[in-house]
């Protein structure tokens, strides 16, 4: 009960932070693999040139793998263990916001790690929330996980570019969350392609300011 | 404290239950969709004609989809509500084990709930346990989870058709894994056109016993 209500203490001051900084933060849920870094890696080289400084805290269970893909894009990343859990402390994204100069930034994702479940249940702290599912998961996804994705109002689907060899028809993954979520957006994308990139960009409402 | 403890004494009484029954446990754990309930139709289709008798608890958020999946296939199967948790208690275990003519039973599988997770953390009842990957979850799963494959003795990749489009060597899963755990097994298979399933029957020391 009390450690609920101080997760929830801790939440509230992460969304506090963000605001006073106005850093724009977006967090991705989705399963091992499915896509998330990716999908960072390519709005980072949209954003970027646009004079979007992005910065990303990235949660995993061990090692620094995405935070060094992340810097080898030249952004600031930091990297939160994740103890072997399926969700990150609102404590531990705290420090990291801490350790971040948050005035200098514009936009920052926070990769969540490699567990699907809903946005309800574990709020960071304010940002916007999307789920990423790729096509290789099969596409009964959505059917088989209603609840998270009743909760869920962007959904991301990567790796569009394999849906026939895995034998997914991505019409069903749609039709199966328009019905559950009639408001929700959801974004076809294939990163090693470069598709759909655009679409995710106007589905975040993030603009390039820059016309140079 | 207590209810660890009571968790403890159901999965032994698990243990027994299977014991007393002579009914052989194989618990698949991975991430959702990385091809469990494909793993399990394809080694139905090879044990069955053994005259093997095969039988499956399935764990999900939501639904029957893996079960009919099964009952398609001719064999008992009992679903589970995991309550979107990411691991299957004991007692709920214990109630599809009563649920099953378990005297009848030679080989029960036990496909776990969409999570990656090691085989110590929940333990259900003194099987088998499996780790199940999709090389489409990329190349660097065991490297970035040593926890988990260090304490699983048989790893099944899935989907390594899909390898090269996903720019994905197995030889990099394969050698993480042996340097984290140089006893473990690993296994290789495409189950949509049956291949390394025999490799995955020697290696669960599946024997046909029927030679007609
Ligand atoms: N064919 C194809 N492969 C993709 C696509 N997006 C990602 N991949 C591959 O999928 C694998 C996983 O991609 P990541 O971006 O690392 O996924 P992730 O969700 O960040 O993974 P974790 O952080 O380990 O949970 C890599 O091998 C990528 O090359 C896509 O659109 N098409
Ligand atoms: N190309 C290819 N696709 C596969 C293979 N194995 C499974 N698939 C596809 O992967 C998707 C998921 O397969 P499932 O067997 O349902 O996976 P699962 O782990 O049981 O999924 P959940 O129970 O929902 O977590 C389906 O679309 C399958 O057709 C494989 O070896 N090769
Ligand atoms: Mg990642
Ligand atoms: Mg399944």
């Amino acid at each position: 009960e009390d450690l609920l209500e101080r997760q929830i203490l801790r939440a509230e001051e992460n969304y506090r932070l963000l605001k006073e900084q106005k850093v724009r933060a977006i967090s991705l849920i989705g399963s091992i693999g499915s896509g998330k870094t990716s999908l960072i890696e390519q709005i980072i080289d949209r954003a970027a040139p646009c004079g979007i400084v992005v910065a990303t805290i990235v949660g995993a269970a061990h090692g620094e793998d995405d935070v060094q893909r992340f810097r080898a894009r030249g952004i600031l990343s930091v990297g939160i263990d994740s103890h072997g859990a399926c969700h990150l402390e609102p404590k531990a994204i705290n420090d990291a916001l801490h350790s971040l100069p948050l005035a200098e930034i514009d936009l920052l994702f926070i990769e969540n790690v490699g567990c699907l479940r809903g946005p309800a249940d574990y709020p960071l702290g304010g940002e916007t929330e999307a789920v990423v599912i790729a096509v290789t998961e099969g596409d009964a996804v959505v059917h088989k996980n209603p609840k998270i994705f009743s909760q869920t109002d962007l959904v991301v689907i990567t790796k569009v570019d394999l849906a026939a060899a895995v034998g997914v028809k991505t019409e069903r993954i749609v039709n199966d969350y328009s019905q559950i979520n009639p408001h929700g957006k959801i974004v076809l994308t294939d990163t090693r392609r470069r598709r759909g990139i655009d679409d995710l960009l106007r589905a975040l409402e993030i603009e390039c300011a820059n016309t140079q």
